[in-house]
């Protein structure tokens, strides 16, 4: 769409990878800074990634209130002018099977001028918040995302709009030439008779609007409370499982007479007797 | 000039996922595929509605949510369960897409024009799969001649949203980096989709 191109290339002029586009306008209030999102950690394909998808609550949501709120640092309004035009083949020849012969010019072009700010989170608020408690009675959306091993996220940047913008583009084909084709999208070209086919598009987003964000993954520690706010690698789960120490101790565990098991689970375990089955 | 990608990341091995998903929903009951387009299709113009349906049959939150699965008598709600696994992994797939695009299948499943579609993205994905540039490629004019009008406008739309540059008064496009993920998922979202609209 018009606007993912946008804040496409706006994310490509940002320069820092860590930045992720806002693909739907209507959506974009829900990647504000602070906001929380969620994504599966693990996917059936190996070939397509799932986008993150907003929870619709905040991290102070999730913890314990304080007397101190962080305060959104602002950095200096930018302008981006990008007006891109695209020729995607200069000449276009097509001779097949079917009759085809086509000869034009296509070109595409994108014109828009953003003039946006970056919203983000002092590295003193950031730590602050990282010693945080997280409230005692879980939020049902955290257990629903601990249900479906879920990560969650939350945005530390946001770039938005300063003011309402207006997003263009055109695409047109030149063509010339006959047109003895069987389809009739080209057939229609010619029938136009002008010999140029126009189309454009334009998209009016309101100041404000969140065009692209950072994010950094957050994650439970092990006593179940506090909160850690770490990179973006999604090398780490959110939900940590629970480790063996704890399933020794908070399971009976029954093992048969083995020694190499014995080793394994002998120190820091309890043994117990073993009990006919 | 190619990315040294594993092997199993080739196009080949995207085949072969896929083809997996389909011959398991191909041995699915005739009703149950039936019901399940139906389902997915009521579902696609909501993104919403989509990602609810996603979530239920990912985190086993059937049964305490007032859902259509928790209303469904108990041997249509077993075979909906047993489904689960492609249905999740279609759900994935639709779940990268756009908006603009799921309302663009939706008119493609009415139509009935996903297999020319799935050929057609087929056609592009396999001869670029490996290539991390900009590439010019043409598309195949007896693939295209398959779409009618306002389906090739539909089928153009949808690689449109990818990132792919192409344009239905153009044969010719450019193979973009950042368009294979999507362009796979939406690879996935025909193939399987195919498979349920035989039934």
């Amino acid at each position: 769409s018009l606007f993912e191109r946008t804040s496409k290339n706006l994310v490509k002029e940002l320069g820092g990878k860590d930045f992720r586009p806002v693909q739907n306008p209507l959506s974009a209030h829900k990647f504000c800074q602070l906001k929380l999102l969620r994504k599966k950690r693990r996917t059936l394909s190996q070939f397509w990634e799932q986008p993150d998808v907003p929870v619709d609550h905040t991290l102070m949501d999730i913890l314990e209130p304080s007397p101190s709120v962080p305060e959104p640092v602002l950095t200096e309004k930018f302008v981006l002018i990008d007006k891109t035009v695209w020729k995607g083949a200069a000449e276009v020849d097509v001779t097949a099977g079917l009759e085809v012969s086509v000869s034009g010019k296509a070109t595409q072009s994108c014109e828009c001028s953003l003039e946006v700010q970056s919203v983000t989170i002092s590295p003193w608020d950031l730590e602050d918040l990282q010693k945080r408690k997280v409230l005692d009675q879980e939020p049902s959306f955290l257990k629903e995302c601990r249900t479906r091993g879920d990560n969650l996220y939350v945005v530390t940047e946001a770039v938005k709009l300063t003011n309402g913008t207006v997003l263009q583009d055109s695409s047109s084909v030149a063509a010339t030439g006959t047109f003895s084709v069987p389809w009739s999208f080209y057939a229609k070209s010619t029938a136009e008779g002008s010999g140029l086919k126009v189309r454009e598009r334009t998209m009016t987003v309101p100041q404000g609007t969140v065009m692209a964000y950072k994010k950094k993954q957050l994650v439970f520690r092990e006593d179940g409370r506090a909160i850690l706010l770490i990179s973006d690698d999604d090398k780490q789960k959110t939900f940590p499982e629970m480790k063996m120490q704890e399933l020794r101790t908070s399971v009976e565990i029954l093992f048969i007479s083995d020694d190499n098991k014995q080793k394994a689970f002998s120190e820091g375990t309890k043994r117990r007797p073993i009990l006919p089955i | 000039g190619r990315i040294q990608e594993p092997i199993s990341r080739d196009f080949k091995s995207l085949q072969n996922e896929v083809s997996r998903e389909m011959q398991a929903v191909a041995e699915l009951p005739r009703d149950i595929r039936d019901a399940l387009f139906h389902t997915i299709l009521a579902k696609l113009r909501d993104q919403g509605a989509l990602q609810d349906l996603t979530d239920m049959l990912d985190g086993n939150l059937w049964d305490h949510t007032g859902s259509f699965l928790s209303e469904m008598r108990e041997d249509s709600r077993n075979v909906w369960l047993e489904s689960r696994p492609y249905v999740i992994y279609l759900l994935e797939a639709l779940l990268v897409l756009s908006d603009i695009q799921h309302e663009l299948l939706a008119w493609s499943m009415e139509k009935r024009i996903l297999p020319q579609q799935r050929e057609l993205v087929e056609s592009i994905l396999e001869p670029n799969f490996r290539y991390p540039w900009n590439i010019p490629f043409t598309l195949d004019p007896k693939l295209l001649a398959s779409l009618q009008e306002e389906g090739l406008a539909v089928t153009f739309g949808l690689l449109q949203e990818c990132g792919l540059r192409v344009a239905p008064d153009n044969p010719k496009g450019t193979w973009d980096l950042e368009a294979k993920k999507p362009l796979s998922a939406l690879y996935g979202s025909l193939s399987v989709l195919q498979q349920l609209a035989e039934a």
